[in-house]
């Protein structure tokens, strides 16, 4: 849908514009911590893998707070350059549901999109530069 | 900045590149002057130049609007979320999706709808990917990747002009300044 200009947005749209973005609900997991079991975690996961904090794409991911979503969660967070917590805080969850990019910042699970330094994580959170 | 795996870059011997828009779409020459403008962000920092052609098939980059799965393995998912995505060199695709309410001009940041998303900005940065720019973690650059709706953002950043210029070089009429010929950062109510 193109508008010519922001006046002739005509009004149906204005009345669907409560209508819910696709990533809106991850507003739900809140507080959500590692070791917790949650409906619709698989999901966030989905997220992370498509924009590629997770490299693997299985078939079914679960519904827990596991290792690999803690050490996604920091990937992205450092990318961010939030608070790197490893958790779903409220500042991150408003990052998370922001309309973006399709493309991947994460590509065969290495990133240079902080400062140019490439980095990867153990799920203890200290950085390790690699020599690529 | 970053660049992709690689650094995927437009070859010496293809620095005038040409771009066209999917038939199907029927754009208004309106739109079409938006990825004009959006070309001319990168064209005014680096060697390159930017052609519009009416052959969409012998283009070098090919523009189109589409929504859900469109063939490509990235389907797009309605409003808001996924805005578009584009491929590194020498692919030459970008794709925005066509669900989106897309503010072709006017200050967006007024638009009474909250989903409203400006598309000079979101060619911007996927002209950046398809010339070879990763994403960057700089918020004020263009290629940050998301962009909150009712927001315009269509100036390279310094990052964004460091990363384009190590990949072609600069525009020998490049003064420093992306901003002294343009009317953009509508939001400052200043000067040009």
């Amino acid at each position: 849908r193109f508008f010519p200009n922001i006046t002739d947005i005509p009004p149906w749209i204005k009345n669907n514009a409560t209508s819910k973005a696709p990533w809106d609900a991850f507003n739900k997991f809140a507080g959500c911590r590692p070791g917790e079991k949650r409906e619709g975690l698989s999901q966030l996961k989905q997220y992370f893998n498509h924009f590629g904090y997770i490299p693997n794409s299985p078939s079914n991911f679960s519904e827990d707070f596991d290792d690999e979503l803690e050490k996604a969660l920091k990937s992205y967070q450092q990318n961010f350059k939030l608070n790197v917590t490893g958790q779903l805080d409220d500042q991150t969850l408003q990052q998370i549901v922001r309309p973006r990019c399709g493309n991947a910042d994460v590509i065969n699970g290495t990133s240079s999109m902080n400062s140019g330094r490439s980095s990867s994580f153990h799920t203890t959170g200290h950085l390790h530069t690699t020599a690529h | 900045f970053s660049f992709f795996p690689g650094t995927p870059r437009w070859p010496s011997n293809r620095q005038d590149l040409t771009y066209s828009f999917l038939p199907a779409n029927g754009l208004t020459d309106e739109v079409k002057a938006v990825f004009t403008s959006a070309f001319q962000k990168w064209s005014t920092v680096t060697p390159l130049t930017f052609t519009q052609v009416d052959s969409y098939s012998s283009a070098d980059i090919t523009i189109g609007f589409y929504t859900g799965d469109h063939g490509d393995g990235e389907p797009f998912d309605g409003v808001l979320g996924t805005l578009a995505h584009a491929f590194s060199p020498t692919s030459g695709r970008l794709h925005l999706d066509g669900d989106e309410n897309w503010v072709v001009s006017g200050d967006v940041t007024k638009a009474s709808v909250s989903t409203a998303v400006d598309l000079e900005s979101v060619a911007v940065h996927e002209i950046g990917h398809l010339l070879g720019l990763g994403h960057s973690s700089v918020e004020d650059a263009i290629m940050y990747p998301s962009i909150t709706s009712r927001t315009r953002k269509v100036e390279l950043a310094d990052d964004d002009i460091q990363g384009i210029q190590l990949l072609y070089g600069t525009n020998p009429n490049y003064n420093g300044s992306t901003t002294s010929n343009t009317q953009e950062r509508e939001s400052s109510g200043g000067d040009p």
